[in-house]
């Protein structure tokens, strides 16, 4: 929140917009200011009336540079929008530069998206640092309904629950890296740093940089779905390959390869497979281990071939091994598999499991 | 290896930024003051954003500098 919580007391708020872009049709506008009210709407007991005329609690504009509040904007991209908290006044007033391009689908900048974000500034709502809420300072184009639980939290804790809720699937919170439960959704190295993937986000991980980073999966690339299920890096072809589903996609870099997404049946799997939950690229053999439930497989990447007498048991070929994987990492000789939150370090020599940690260990907790 | 680039350009946007989003003072503190003020700011978007604190202009902390986002600081009273 703000500091004094500052809130509007009562729970009609009245709404005016007083000029539109003419990036949008002006009903493309109406409808993405009403959908982002609706938004905070459906989780307090907050009821939107719209002006026409006069002064409204909130008034929505849209401006370039020196717009008459002595907080300008600055062209093309950087500040987006603004918004001034409840009170009199210029309280609750919203201001979107219009220097940006504001489109009603991900190609530029998301008018519905950075208006709800405003809105919930205009309602009482400061910024939040998790990454997956709406009220992350840093812009990011996301579908479905855009609060978060930490949003919900903030907005209910100044105005309540709404006393006929919709129904509403909020996005969860971002992962905590710190949580002795954490498992790994997948595990891959990308030119020398390794990219752990959790939910909508990953954490990027540097050798020099004691601190991972995190960031929204959507921000890096779009096109990628919000969930993915195993990823591995060859290096020597320069590529890292993603899988959800039953599709995967290569990155060259953090670019997204052309041609793709492609069916993972492609690599030899049969029909039969869904999901692949793990994938390693083993360096000193050329081969790429594929998990999946508790069998897995191995692919010449030479000849781009499925190798015989596979699928075979993760419990029986390495042994000390849990019989699933979540995800998998390879270096210097040791394979590192992650399961729920633990994580096993396997020597391909010794065929053994030598070290068993938690999963979060890697990410310096 | 070659000279690396002049990084004013960087210092002043990191500047800018820290300014109007974690309330940089602005105006003359002596050589000692602005260091002090600008490394604090620093570390102060570094721990809002989950980033390595580190106190200094890095490259993470720069690329997240240039990304669009609101003009609301993220700190303090705005009004």
């Amino acid at each position: 929140h703000f500091p004094r919580h500052l809130k509007w007391q009562s729970n009609t708020v009245t709404f005016r917009i007083l000029n539109y872009t003419p990036d949008l049709k002006k009903a493309d506008v109406d409808r993405a200011v009403r959908s982002a009210l609706n938004v905070w709407a459906d989780v307090t007991p907050l009821v939107f009336k719209k002006l026409y005329h006069g002064n409204a609690d909130i008034m929505i504009s849209f401006g370039s540079k020196e717009h008459g509040d002595y907080n300008p904007f600055d062209g093309p991209d950087g500040l987006l929008a603004h918004a001034y908290p409840p009170g009199q006044g210029i309280g609750g007033d919203t201001h979107f530069d219009e220097d940006e391009h504001w489109t009603k689908d991900s190609s530029a900048y998301n008018l519905f998206i950075v208006a709800a974000h405003e809105l919930g500034h205009a309602l009482g709502m400061s910024h939040s640092s998790d990454a997956g809420a709406l009220m992350y300072p840093v812009y990011s184009y996301a579908t479905g309904f855009p609060l978060a639980e930490d949003d919900i939290e903030g907005i209910q804790a100044l105005y309540g629950e709404n006393p006929n809720p919709r129904k509403v699937k909020p996005k969860p919170d971002a992962p905590n890296k710190c949580d002795p439960m954490l498992s790994f959704d997948a595990v891959t190295e990308l030119r020398g740093e390794t990219i752990i993937f959790k939910d909508r986000f990953y954490w990027r991980i540097h050798p020099q940089i004691v601190e991972p980073e995190q960031t929204l999966i959507k921000s890096t690339w779009p096109s990628i779905p919000n969930k993915v299920d195993a990823a591995y890096e060859n290096p020597e072809k320069d590529l890292v390959i993603i899988f959800s589903g039953i599709r995967m996609w290569a990155l060259n870099g953090y670019n997204l390869v052309d041609g793709y997404p492609k069916y993972i049946h492609k690599l030899g799997l049969p029909k039969s497979i869904r999901k692949i939950d793990a994938a390693v690229y083993i360096r000193d053999t050329g081969k790429t281990l594929f998990f999946t439930d508790e069998e897995y497989w191995s692919y010449d990447e030479a000849t781009g071939t499925m190798d015989s007498g596979y699928p075979r048991s993760i419990e029986t070929d390495f042994p000390g091994m849990d019989d699933e994987v979540d995800a998998a990492a390879y270096h210097y000789g040791y394979l590192y598999f992650f399961h729920e939150h633990m994580q096993y370090e396997y020597s391909y020599s010794s065929r053994k499991v030598l070290r068993i940690l938690r999963t979060n260990s890697i990410l310096n907790c | 290896v070659p000279l690396p680039p002049d990084n004013t350009d960087n210092y002043l946007l990191a500047e800018k930024y820290l300014r109007r989003f974690y309330g940089l003072p602005a105006g003359l503190q002596g050589r000692q003051g602005s260091a002090d003020a600008f490394q604090t700011s620093i570390k102060e978007m570094q721990k809002f954003f989950k980033l390595e604190v580190t106190g200094s202009l890095d490259d993470n902390t720069l690329e997240l500098m240039k990304q669009a986002r609101c003009g609301v600081p993220d700190i303090g009273e705005y009004n």
